[in-house]
């Protein structure tokens, strides 16, 4: 059997008279990014490691889902990542929670896996970490966009809303 | 939520997960993106798998380590394992999805949600870019 490759976007209140259409040519276009460059990985013989963090990183660069940029914002009106990585092979794991300025959460888990000891790095420690493996840091504003900060403000101001009424909520 | 599952030529299957949480979110919480075993598993002698949907839900469930182990020790294929799995997070009253693949080359998605941003693609199949339920 040859090689695979599955991704997701977020599952949520995705139906057709809540998405415009240049929404959902936006996403099937990042859709098809992000397999692309995972299958660029897969076809010339690469690692399935590879390939799921190249797919991953499309995604956190594309402000269509909820990652890298494009990611919601907290309550205090900030970007907090998280992200991991597992290789099936040796069962080695890597993952990072509550970052803020690595442009790539999803390398940053790898980094964690292959270079540290550990299986989670967390906030602070975890962005300093990032530096010390000269990962790419970006600024805060980096990952912020209108739309994510719009449902924010409808968040906030309708007590009516619980965390969970946001549509797409997942992404 | 993004995600993504492989399985190289060599038959080695990996599994990624990467988000920005839940909108609103506070006192620095952490979802099941980041939790090995929740929305992340990878196990050659299972499968690959990544979750998106209600990670508190996700993290009690152990949701991507238990569709491993059920692929493991039952025999139950990816899909099986999947929705079996699927069911019991919306019987607690979670909601999301889950994508998969495995050592055997199979590739599965599972949801309960209305739609999920999914697509596939193989050595043998065309690609497939998917978003809604009835698709």
């Amino acid at each position: 059997t040859g090689w695979t490759l599955v991704i997701h976007g977020g599952a949520g209140i995705i139906e057709r008279d809540r998405v415009t259409p240049e929404q959902e040519v936006a996403v099937r276009t990042g859709m098809n990014a992000a397999l692309d460059a995972g299958t660029a990985v897969l076809k010339q013989g690469g690692s399935a490691m590879d390939a799921v963090e190249a797919a991953i990183r499309v995604l956190e660069d594309d402000p269509n889902f909820n990652a890298g940029r494009g990611a919601v914002y907290t309550w205090d009106g900030r970007n907090e990542l998280d992200a991991s990585i597992m290789d099936g092979r040796t069962r080695d794991a890597g993952a990072v929670a509550g970052v803020g300025v690595v442009r790539h959460p999803i390398s940053l888990a790898r980094a964690v896996m292959e270079h540290s000891p550990h299986v989670m790095l967390s906030g602070k420690g975890a962005e300093e970490f990032a530096r010390e493996q000269k990962l790419e840091i970006v600024p805060p504003g980096w990952f912020g966009t209108e739309r994510r900060r719009e449902q924010l403000d409808r968040l906030r101001g309708n007590d009516k809303l619980s965390w969970f009424d946001i549509d797409l909520k997942y992404g | 939520t993004v995600g993504a599952v492989a399985r190289d030529a060599q038959g080695h299957v990996a599994a990624a997960t990467s988000t920005g949480g839940l909108t609103g979110k506070r006192w620095d919480r952490i979802g099941d993106s980041p939790i090995i075993g929740a929305g992340t598993y990878a196990d050659d002698r299972a499968c690959a798998v990544s979750a998106t949907g209600a990670g508190e839900y996700f993290i009690r469930e152990g949701v991507a380590h238990e569709i491993c182990a059920r692929v493991r020790f039952t025999g139950e294929t990816l899909k099986q394992a999947a929705d079996a799995v699927m069911a019991e997070v919306k019987d607690l009253g979670g909601t999301g999805g889950v994508i998969l693949t495995g050592p055997t080359g199979e590739m599965a998605w599972s949801f309960n949600t209305p739609g999920m941003y999914r697509a596939k693609v193989s050595a043998d199949t065309p690609r497939i870019v998917e978003m809604y339920e009835e698709e």
